[in-house]
């Protein structure tokens, strides 16, 4: 009996929501909230590179500035939220 | 606070709104009630008012949608994102969308208002017992028709109190059928349905027909979600059926097993590997008052803020005594400025009949119902007087034990313990008082009613009143910022509470006696020095502190101490 249960992930259909790795759903959160684009001062616009995106996504939400991916910032990524781009467009 | 870029805002302050559908998670008045309650979050603060078209074009357009809804902006299923709106502006700008496929509630659970039944279309009391056996969701047992029904007190045995619950068999919303009840089977394109199906949609939205040939008659309505139903999945709402087998083994509860998310599902069928039928647990849900409350301030103008605490925050999380910080206050009042004058008209919904729980004794079962068009303060049905933890202030009135919380009040008779009545609106019953009573008597002789709110007063005969008047008048110092319990003494003396003092009030002569303030824990030893209530009742009385009482007899000693909650209410 104290032999853990091997989980196995299955693909339920009809399900929207997929089975993503960490590092994608990080990219998808910052992209679609808008931390990847720099708007630059003669209107062009650029993409930064993540570990800058993931600071301006911390301070943004109060975690500690760290630019990676950790534990904390993980969570907050998958809490239930509006819709709307953190960084305006 | 953040504005948008530009720091757009509504040119005007009569904003409008519009309520293009409804979710099939909750009753329509909740959903109106509930958006109700969350622009009036923003005119608390600022000039801004809300008024609600039935029609045409409103500034803000209010609509439930699911994955693509019409929009670039196509929401995801279960959880993640539960809502989005547009800045103020023209089109589709200011309007809000709300994810209908998460499970909208009031915060916590199902909402099950009932119809029909006996008990004036009360919410669903959880657990309630019937035949000795405790229900924690609507049930058929009992019924040989069918129909899901609840209690909407704790014992049905007892109170033979209930109401059906929301189902297909009892109605539909939108459509075409003006809320008819679904015909099973019925025919659509050739084939025959037995249940609600989201065949020939795209939105993903549950209908059924209303007649048993929607290919003939085009007869159709959409279904309410019942309180047992999944959400998501494939299964069209579908119970989850106990036990089931998932890769071999056999469940008989909600599990994550299998998911990455950790969500918990169920599968509709016994076996999920045969049939693979699944859906998603309900749960707490969220409370679309607060996402509402959010995306109503994007609509007014407001970007996302920094601040955890704040409504502007991009995370949802579920408060329960709710209250707009001060960022979110100064972020508004930046665009519109601060609320002048004397206190606008709220926003309410318009609509035909009065407000759903009218107090009876104030009502004449002779009457004929008005049908013409009044605008009513609607009473929120959802709001449970056993979620109360602590009263504004406990009196009795005509017999009868009242509890007064933020302008609504329930009574329970003190004759036959005859259960729990309301919530009924104070200003129905009594239209001069505020909502928030820190204190009330009743004159046994005259019959006067007298309530306290800060530092003002009123006085009720009947349905005259005299007040506000500062309770200065009365000979109380300055000091005291309000009266927080009232017990008679006698003949026309009244001893008045507030802090660790109280005064003795010759209600003849509207003059305090001399000899006081006293000391209260001095007179009444054992009892908290700093009761908000102080109350006669039985020949006891009462000073409450939070969620408990402590009891006086006669003879001034503490005979007992208990809960507000199961001793007073029977919660």
């Amino acid at each position: 009996w104290s032999i853990p249960l091997k989980t196995r992930f299955v693909t339920f259909p009809g399900d929207i929501l997929k089975n993503i790795s960490d590092n994608e759903l990080s990219e998808n959160y910052l992209t679609k909230f808008g931390y990847m684009q720099k708007l630059h001062r003669s209107g062009f616009q650029s993409m930064v590179s993540t570990e800058k995106a993931l600071k301006r996504m911390q301070r943004q939400m109060g975690l500690e500035e760290t630019g990676k991916l950790d534990k904390s910032t993980l969570e907050v990524m998958k809490r239930p939220r509006c819709g709307v781009p953190d960084v305006a467009n | 606070y953040q504005t948008f870029a530009g720091d757009l805002k509504w040119d005007h302050n009569d904003v409008t709104y519009r309520i293009i559908n409804y979710t099939p998670d909750l009753e329509s008045s909740l959903v109106d009630d509930a958006f109700a309650r969350a622009f009036k979050v923003w005119s608390d603060v600022t000039p801004l008012t809300f008024t609600r078209l039935f029609d045409g074009t409103a500034d803000i357009m209010i609509s439930f949608g699911k994955a693509d809804h019409g929009d670039p902006y196509p929401f995801d299923g279960k959880d993640g994102l539960l809502a989005h709106a547009y800045p103020p502006g023209e089109g589709m700008q200011g309007d809000a969308h709300f994810d209908d496929d998460e499970f909208w509630t009031l915060g916590k659970g199902a909402v099950v208002k009932t119809r029909y039944g006996n008990a004036d279309g009360a919410l669903c009391h959880f657990p309630f017992t019937f035949e000795g056996k405790s229900y924690t969701t609507c049930t058929t047992d009992g019924r040989s028709d069918n129909l899901p029904w609840c209690a909407t007190t704790a014992d049905y045995g007892r109170d033979k109190k209930f109401g059906f619950c929301p189902s297909e068999l009892l109605f539909t919303f939108g459509g075409n059928a003006d809320g008819a009840e679904c015909v099973f089977p019925f025919v659509f394109q050739g084939e025959e349905y037995d249940s609600c199906t989201t065949e020939g949609r795209s939105d993903g939205y549950r209908w059924c027909a209303t007649t048993s040939n929607f290919d003939k008659d085009k007869k159709y309505g959409f279904c309410p979600t019942r309180d047992t139903t999944t959400i998501g999945g494939n299964s069209d709402g579908a119970p989850c059926h106990f036990p089931f087998v998932f890769l071999g083994k056999e469940y008989d509860s909600c599990t994550s097993e299998g998911r990455g998310d950790g969500k918990l599902w169920c599968a509709t069928t016994d076996n999920y590997d045969d049939d693979k039928k699944w859906g998603f647990c309900p749960d707490q849900g969220y409370s679309l008052f607060l996402v509402a409350a959010h995306e109503f301030g994007h609509a007014l103008g407001l970007d996302h803020s920094n601040i955890r605490e704040a409504l502007m925050y991009p995370m949802y999380s579920y408060v329960e005594d709710f209250s707009l910080h001060e960022d979110d206050i100064e972020g508004i009042q930046y665009l519109y400025g601060r609320k002048t004058g004397p206190d606008p008209t709220p926003p309410q919904p318009d609509f035909t009949t009065t407000t759903p729980y009218p107090d009876p004794d104030e009502t004449d079962p002779t009457d004929e119902p008005d049908t013409t068009t009044t605008t009513t303060r609607p009473v929120d049905p959802s709001i449970d007087a056993c979620k109360v933890t602590k009263f504004d202030t406990i009196t009795v009135i005509e017999g009868e034990l009242h509890f007064f919380k933020d302008g609504h009040y329930w009574k329970m008779s003190s004759r036959s313990n005859g259960g729990l009545k309301g919530p009924f609106s104070i200003s129905q019953r009594w239209p001069a008082l505020p909502a928030v009573i820190d204190s009330a008597f009743e004159n046994m002789l005259t019959r006067k009613l007298y309530f306290f709110s800060g530092t003002r007063f009123w006085v009720y005969t009947g349905k005259s009143v005299l007040g506000p008047r500062s309770i200065e008048k009365l000979g109380l110092p300055s000091t005291v910022q309000k009266v927080e319990g009232a017990l008679q003494r006698g003949k026309g003396k009244v001893l008045l509470f507030s802090g660790e003092n109280y005064w003795r009030l010759d209600e003849k002569a509207q003059k305090i006696d001399k000899g006081y303030p006293r000391y209260t824990d001095v007179v009444f030893g054992g009892v908290p020095n700093d009761a908000h209530d102080v109350f006669q009742y039985k020949g006891h009385i009462y000073f409450c502190r939070d969620r408990f009482y402590w009891r006086m007899n006669s003879r001034r000693q503490v005979d007992r101490v208990g809960y507000v909650k199961y001793d007073l209410l029977k919660c």
